[in-house]
């Protein structure tokens, strides 16, 4: 006869606390403590549960990269999450492996936003594709690819912070998608969403919302410098099935690392 | 919304005649999970639904007629209660005011600083604006477009260090004429000690009569540690939660207003300059509630 933690209530209020305070959300915690109830105690519970988190997040690997070229990946997501600094990054890792990148200023609202890109791609030393103010950003990203017709390189498409309960914003965002689908159906070969850590379960609203317009391929979770743990990627990942590709580990350029399921969670559970 | 997330619990007990106090219990379970889900920090959770037991075993809930219903109301009363005590106007001290924009990279401070110029002028405050991020790329220039946009003064830094820029500006908005100065800082982690560290030295030389903590409203449980490392670091003045105009719950206001006691002032509910308004208690509180 097994004792379980079942019984203990202590301990369930505990792990229930931990996965809680880490925006994992009601729901899936809830699932989770369900799964390791009949651990025999909180060690083994833990260790339960981290199997079950990596087995949540390891996706079966998607091919290797299309051979289009140029190679075109797209940044989404709501305001201030990290997009435009992400982008200076994931060009600076193509540079390291031996690619050539360009960036897209596709966007064409936020005051300055086209300065703060080109502040990059001059740090850099890439070309950057850009437009007025005001343009439609479906009319810029198309600019770009079209001219970088048959070239080897990564085109990285910056786009403007918009919130998924923006209809028209959504509209513009579809728009970009079916507009570079006008020169090859494999275009955009990613659409990244980028989340914030620090937020709680809108991440899960986002992800879906943003599903709904655009097929995601990846997400980017930035700000894991900061002490939020980032729970929320759990729901999404389970429910939505789309990889977490990189995280964001501070504002320099180098403050990204490919994402892994294993440190991730054995972050939550030092 | 609440009403139906309950309803099921809260029909079963129509039928009962009266409740048990472990009826009580699974109604306030169910609360409890709407507020998480709601991104109200864990800890606020707990104190606030012991607040609500209190009040519902003083009601005789167990004896009503409608007790899901009550409990309702008296959730609702207690979070506008709460928040109630959060509403406070600007303060402003000083010749020029002296007002400073402070929080997490991303939150909003630099376009919450424009909305809160515009906001003045149209209350006949002459207002210039401090670019104080000298580190973000393009942050200057994001907040001279910004300053151009609301019309109002724009403060040319002649210097890259954030300490200098804020002990000059006030100084310079005086000669000028302007009667309020706001001042955009860097986005800052509060667990940076060196950026926390400059924030007090900028505090010290502008003489801020507010310190206002910009948020975003979707942020989830971390919002009580980054509202209490900042308030008992800064001690900050009050509190503006942004990108309200989201669907996020915004849980977040009742956690870092239990955390800091300190006024949740402003609501950012958009990305236009005029996109900012009052906080009202009880619609945050029936936000929350979904
Ligand atoms: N600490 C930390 N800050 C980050 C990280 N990624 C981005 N930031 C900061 O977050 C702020 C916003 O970054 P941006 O790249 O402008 O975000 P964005 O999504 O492009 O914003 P919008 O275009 O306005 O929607 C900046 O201050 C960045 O330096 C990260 O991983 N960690
Ligand atoms: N939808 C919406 N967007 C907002 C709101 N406030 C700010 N934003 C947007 O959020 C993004 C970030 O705003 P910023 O003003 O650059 O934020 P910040 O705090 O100055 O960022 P850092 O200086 O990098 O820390 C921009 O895209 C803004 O337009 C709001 O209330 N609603
Ligand atoms: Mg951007
Ligand atoms: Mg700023």
């Amino acid at each position: 006869l097994g004792k379980s933690i079942a019984k203990d209530k202590i301990v369930i209020e505990e792990l229930e606390r931990t996965l809680i305070e880490a925006d994992f959300g009601v729901q899936i915690t809830m699932d989770i403590i369900e799964a390791v109830k009949k651990s025999p105690d909180k060690k083994s519970a833990i260790e339960e549960i981290k199997k079950y988190l990596i087995n949540i997040l390891e996706l079966p690997e998607k091919e290797e990269r299309s051979e289009t070229k140029p190679y075109v990946v797209m940044f989404v997501g709501v305001n201030g999450v990290g997009k435009t600094t992400t982008i200076a990054k994931m060009a600076n890792i193509e540079l390291k492996n031996g690619n050539d990148a360009s960036l897209v200023a596709g966007d064409t609202f936020r005051a300055a936003a086209i300065e703060q890109l080109t502040i990059w791609s001059e740090r850099l030393k890439i070309p950057i594709f850009k437009g007025e103010y005001g343009a439609d950003p479906a009319s810029i990203a198309y600019r770009a690819i079209s001219e970088s017709k048959g070239e080897n390189r990564i085109i990285l498409i910056d786009t403007a912070g918009r919130l998924h309960t923006n209809k028209n914003l959504m509209m513009e965002m579809e728009k970009i998608v079916r507009v570079l689908k006008k020169i090859d159906d494999k275009y955009p070969n990613e659409i990244l969403i980028v989340l914030d850590a620090s937020i709680g379960q809108n991440n899960i609203q986002q992800a879906k919302q943003f599903m709904v317009y655009v097929p995601l391929t990846g997400i980017v979770m930035t700000k894991l410098d900061g002490t939020a743990k980032g729970g929320s990627i759990f729901p999404i990942v389970r429910d939505l099935k789309i990889p977490v590709k990189y995280i964001g580990t501070g504002e320099g350029i180098d403050d990204i690392s490919p994402f892994s399921s294993e440190e991730f969670v054995n972050t939550l559970f030092p | 919304n609440i009403q139906n997330s309950f309803s099921k619990i809260f029909r079963k007990w129509r039928s009962k005649g009266k409740l048990t106090e472990e009826d009580l219990d699974r109604g306030l379970l169910e609360i409890k999970n709407a507020l998480l889900e709601a991104d109200v920090n864990y800890d606020v959770v707990k104190e606030f639904i012991e607040g609500v037991k209190e009040s519902a075993e003083g009601e005789e809930i167990l004896y009503a007629l409608n007790p899901g219903q009550m409990i309702v109301k008296i959730v609702f009363d207690e979070l506008v209660k709460i928040l109630g005590k959060a509403k406070k106007e600007i303060y402003f001290k000083g010749n020029p005011a002296v007002i400073m924009l402070l929080g997490l990279q991303g939150s909003g401070k630099t376009t919450t600083a424009g909305k809160l110029a515009r906001f003045l002028t149209k209350k006949n405050r002459k207002t210039m604006l401090v670019p104080a991020d000298t580190r973000r790329p393009g942050a200057v220039e994001q907040l001279k477009q910004i300053a151009e946009q609301a019309g109002v003064g724009f403060y040319k830094p002649d210097t890259d260090n954030p300490v200098e820029i804020a002990r000059k500006a006030p100084k310079v908005a005086y000669i000028e004429g302007y009667d309020t100065v706001i001042i955009d800082t860097q986005g800052r982690l509060h667990v940076d000690d060196k950026l926390m560290q400059e924030l007090k030295k900028m505090i010290k030389v502008a003489k801020p009569s507010e310190k206002l903590f910009v948020a975003d409203g979707m942020t989830g449980q971390d919002a009580v540690k980054i509202a209490e490392t900042f308030n008992n670091n800064l001690d900050i003045t009050g509190v503006i939660l942004t990108k309200m105009d989201g669907d996020a719950r915004g849980g977040a206001a009742l956690s870092i207003f239990s955390v800091t006691k300190k006024p949740i002032k402003l609501i950012g509910v958009g990305e236009k300059l005029s996109d900012i308004e009052q906080f009202y208690p009880d619609r945050i509180a029936s936000r929350i509630l979904g």
